[in-house]
């Protein structure tokens, strides 16, 4: 989940679709790459009660990937992170391979999950590019605001920039609309032109003309922003809500984007 | 306007507190420190015509004040950014005085402006402390949501080192909560939460023991999210709504703290 714009609904979507996918009978691995550690917060992981989280993992030599894993749910690990990994990026500066160590570190358990969800920080650093080498396909949460519009060109430089160089499956693979408000012609307008540029990329070989619109979008619901207060997914706290049967369409729709090709 | 969080309505507020301050009579000047320059697509500032930003203002000792504003409404001026801001934080490591940059720059205009609002960008490197050394007062907009509250007590401690160190006079003014829900439970019990904190602050000699939720809230309004795709403030494009009543009431009662001081 990748946005260098803050506040879009990452943290949010990481979580419940990881759940919803492990739900689904999918092994299901989540990382938190965010020093702020809000996706360890929202399944109420321990974090001061850990030897290492993923700071280790990306600065430590020594530090396997088994040492960091967190069991969360039925067929769902996560690994957990805290502020100390907003040190990674100053200590990996010179680092010759800093952006593949992610790659490198999940290599021995790669044939252990089915599907891999990172919760990336807002911007568009190391600890980002470390996410866009190891995956194959980047989801972009965002918002169907004017604002939230201006920051999708630089992200698409970057992807571009990395699945020319180190990661050449690289793809953009869907948008996420979050925080939908159905209602507002704002909104609809800010979604047909995403619609026009993605339909315009599709003759393109650029890494986007794949992308489409997830279904259905995420409405605004209070109860997805409650959820992570008591430690909670939304299937956790509300199955039945809103948020909880927007997020199981999107499972639904990634699972067979994902399955028929 | 300062939040590490993003997407919290820092841009927002800066814009529209600012229209609303020089309506009420004040000569305001509004700073973009932000790189992803959204205040200055707010005001719709076409800064790929202008020759100096706030980039250059800030890593070249010729360039002067006088050569970045840019008039924006009666009694409005801005100082604009681009993307290039980005390259300011790394380029001043070694500046020996790299906080304090933009308070020197300002001093020859100290006098021409009642009030100086600054928009940061998420995080809390360079361009934020730069910030911090030139004001006397930081407004936290932040939305009562629990993940948001997270990350208040790591603002805290800056607040606290800048102004036991390069700025005494630093104080947390008021917390503005944005895109607020009034009707709802999870909400107010943020709200709840918050005023315990900084009712229980009072007697300690901390630079936020005068700190209090500002009113009235800004509640969730769509023209908010629409004004900027016009190059509008919220009074520009319908001073009758919610957003823009809202906004002005956090104005009149802003007014009255400061004049009472
Ligand atoms: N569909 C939704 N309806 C209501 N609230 C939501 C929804 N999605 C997310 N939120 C809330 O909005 C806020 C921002 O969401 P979230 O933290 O997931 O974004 P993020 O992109 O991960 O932010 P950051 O960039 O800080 O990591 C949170 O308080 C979250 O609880
Ligand atoms: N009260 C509100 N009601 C509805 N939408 C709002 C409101 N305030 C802000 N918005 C919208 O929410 C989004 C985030 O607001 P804004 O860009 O001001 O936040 P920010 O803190 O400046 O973000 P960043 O950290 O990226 O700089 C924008 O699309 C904005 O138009
Ligand atoms: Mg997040
Ligand atoms: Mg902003």
């Amino acid at each position: 989940m990748l946005n260098q714009k803050g506040g879009v609904g990452k943290t949010t979507s990481t979580v419940n679709l990881g759940h919803g996918l492990a739900r689904a009978g999918y092994r299901v691995c989540l990382v938190d790459l965010d020093p702020q550690g809000h996706l360890s917060l929202h399944l109420a992981i321990e974090t001061d009660q850990l030897e290492a989280t993923a700071y280790q993992l990306l600065v430590d030599d020594d530090c396997s990937i088994e040492q960091v894993i967190v069991p969360a749910r039925e067929r769902l690990d996560c690994i957990p992170s805290t502020v100390d990994l907003a040190a990674a990026e100053s200590e990996l500066a010179d680092h010759p391979d800093r952006n593949s160590i992610l790659r490198h570190k999940f290599a021995p358990v790669s044939d252990r999950y089915d599907i891999i969800l990172i919760d990336c920080p807002p911007g568009l650093g190391l600890l980002t590019l470390n996410a866009m080498c190891l995956v194959d396909e980047i989801i972009v949460p965002m918002q169907a605001h004017f604002l939230a519009m201006q920051g999708v060109g630089k992200l698409m430089e970057t992807v571009w920039r990395v699945s020319s160089g180190v990661n050449p499956d690289l793809k953009l693979g869907g948008i996420l609309l979050c925080m939908h408000e159905t209602q507002s012609i704002h909104s609809r307008n800010v979604v047909s032109e995403l619609e026009a540029f993605f339909e315009d990329a599709r003759q393109s070989d650029s890494p986007w003309s794949g992308t489409r619109l997830l279904h259905p979008p995420i409405r605004r619901n209070i109860k997805l922003a409650e959820a992570p207060s008591f430690g909670q997914t939304i299937f956790d706290y509300d199955p039945d809500c809103r948020g909880a049967k927007d997020y199981q369409g999107v499972v639904e729709s990634l699972l067979s984007g994902w399955c028929s090709n």
